[in-house]
């Protein structure tokens, strides 16, 4: 997936690093420092539709029949996550235990048109 | 919001570089305060001494935690009164995210300052009101120690479920194999229990998931 470019409008992951302290979190949250939070944004015209991904191949699935049946069809297809990745965190709960987990799906790794 | 087409992924972020950079800090706190079941952040009273804290995330299993929704836990004992007797002390433990969580790993460490002639034989029992009348207590493991240092004690896990209240008790019990004399004196003898070297519980649980173990029927 391309990383978005100011120039670039279609369907794309917009990168952001957030940094807990720029939170102030870094007292309870021990590691890591910081993590991705990334997001899909951009458009997806129709011949992008269906490309690339896990998400996308369900979308296609409908989308190709809808095709077979009506060339234009009514909806869009939507730029969204197709890959993603758990977070590991290690944080001290209010009662001071320190806890280390695995939050799934909190990293978009990949964007697709739906 | 408000977008013209239906997929508001599809438009272009209209923000101002510093707008988007407020909205993202918000949703992230919004998805780590989410992915951790919490309402709020955590608002630490009581933060582990820096020391004991390094010490114990070395028990921790480096990478990633036990597959499928499990957490490891590491909490801290607290002594509230260190001038008792070694031999009848209390550990108390504050274990409020364990109680919803299915435990199935603990082990118990404690750094022992020095031994005495002999061998110590320790012996740890759950204290509490398990069998609903206060002071009926448990043994849940027991040891003889030769050398001073850190013991890892095994508890077992059936032995920690089911507490009702999120406090969990364990009593040190302990004399000497030589001649099987009680051994006197503070417990701040043999165990640290302020400093680096604190007491603390290795615990691995399994987060519950609803209807958990029992198959869905469609």
């Amino acid at each position: 997936t391309p990383t978005c470019e100011p120039e670039t409008p279609l369907c794309c992951r917009r990168d952001h690093y957030v940094d807990f302290q720029e939170l102030g979190w870094r007292d309870w949250i021990l590691q890591p420092e910081g993590y991705q939070l990334n997001y899909c944004s951009g458009q997806c015209p129709p011949h992008l539709a269906g490309s690339p991904g896990i998400a996308a191949s369900f979308h296609s699935a409908v989308f190709s029949l809808l095709k077979a049946n009506n060339p234009w069809p009514e909806g869009t297809s939507c730029c969204v996550p197709t890959a993603r990745r758990p977070l590991s965190l290690l944080y001290l709960d209010h009662n001071g235990n320190v806890v280390k987990t695995d939050v799934p799906d909190m990293v978009v790794e990949a964007c697709g048109c739906s | 919001q408000g977008t013209r087409s239906a997929c508001t992924s599809c438009e272009s972020p209209t923000l101002a570089p510093q707008a988007e950079r407020a909205l993202v800090l918000e949703l992230a706190k919004q998805q780590i305060l989410e992915g951790l079941h919490l309402t709020s952040r955590p608002r630490i009273i009581h933060p582990p001494p820096q020391a004991a804290l390094t010490r114990a995330l070395r028990r921790l299993q480096p990478g990633i935690v036990a597959p499928g929704n499990g957490e490891e836990v590491i909490s801290f004992a607290t002594i509230t009164d260190s001038s008792t007797s070694i031999c009848s002390s209390m550990l108390t433990f504050h274990l409020s995210t364990v109680q919803s969580h299915h435990l199935y790993h603990a082990r118990l460490w404690l750094h022992v300052l020095r031994t005495f002639p002999g061998t110590l034989h320790l012996r740890i029992f759950r204290w509490g009101p398990r069998r609903k009348h206060r002071g009926s207590r448990t043994l849940l493991a027991e040891r003889q120690i030769t050398t001073p240092g850190w013991h890892a004690l095994t508890l077992p896990s059936s032995g920690l479920r089911g507490e009702e209240s999120a406090v969990l008790k364990l009593q040190v019990n302990c004399r000497s194999l030589e001649g099987n004399k009680t051994i006197t004196g503070p417990l701040r003898w043999l165990l640290d229990t302020t400093g680096h070297q604190q007491p603390f519980l290795e615990l691995k649980i399994r987060v519950n998931e609803p209807e958990a173990g029992r198959a869905k029927r469609r």
